[in-house]
């Protein structure tokens, strides 16, 4: 499973 | 990582070269306040999480305050020359012409079109990533015009640019540790990074080989 939904960068 | 914290001090670094080239020459010169306006927006709407409260580590929401808070500042900084310097302020004006309507609109369609789900808090970081990837045309197609940058001012556009093209090993480092694979990011920092490209061969060539900095 890939995840792609947090958006922790900058 | 190495290539994340490298990436952001780098953009880190790109601020503070900005800053001090605005303090430093006490004018806006070959700066275009369209590409900076365009990063408050960038800003603005990508850090709207933190309006949710729901903060990943305290290293992000400050780095999120220092960039929305910068890049107004800088804005406001700009405009202090207008008052201070009107000569050169018309002159940056007049030589930044680019229509950022040709940026916006297409940011937005490209949000409603490719996103991670049809709410206002990933429609807005959508196109943020979209407007970023674009944002800094307006200051490329202002150097390219006049054909000359201060150095300070190509100092600023390297770090920026190198800032987005050092988070893509991060990304290969997170796709490999993390199995994390962020398309939106990964597909807006490759052409971000391919718009800067032509810069940074002319960067190469003349700054770190010496001479003058001229665009063709």
């Amino acid at each position: 499973e890939v995840n792609a939904l947090t958006h922790d960068e900058l | 990582n190495i290539f994340r914290i490298s990436a952001d001090l780098s953009h880190l670094a790109s601020i503070v070269i900005l800053l001090e080239t605005i303090r430093k020459t006490r004018q806006v010169d070959g700066i275009s306040l369209k590409t900076q306006l365009l990063y408050v927006l960038v800003f603005c709407t990508r850090y709207l999480d933190l309006l949710t409260f729901r903060w990943t580590s305290l290293y992000n929401t400050l780095m999120k305050f220092f960039f929305i808070g910068t890049s107004i500042y800088v804005i406001k900084l700009m405009q202090e020359c207008k008052i201070k310097n009107p000569v050169a302020y018309k002159d940056m004006m007049a030589r930044d012409t680019f229509q950022i309507k040709y940026l916006l609109g297409p940011s937005a369609i490209l949000a409603m079109v490719f996103n991670y789900k049809f709410t206002i808090l990933e429609l807005c970081w959508s196109f943020s990533v979209w407007l970023e990837s674009v944002a800094i045309l307006p200051q490329l197609f202002m150097l390219s015009r006049s054909g000359k940058a201060g150095t300070l001012t190509t100092h600023y556009i390297f770090a920026l640019g190198l800032y987005r093209a050092l988070y893509i090993p991060n990304w290969i480092w997170r796709y490999y540790t993390e199995n994390r694979f962020e398309k939106l990011s990964i597909f807006t920092g490759l052409l971000q990074t391919a718009l800067y490209s032509d810069f940074f061969y002319i960067y190469y060539k003349k700054v770190i080989k010496g001479g003058g900095f001229e665009l063709p």
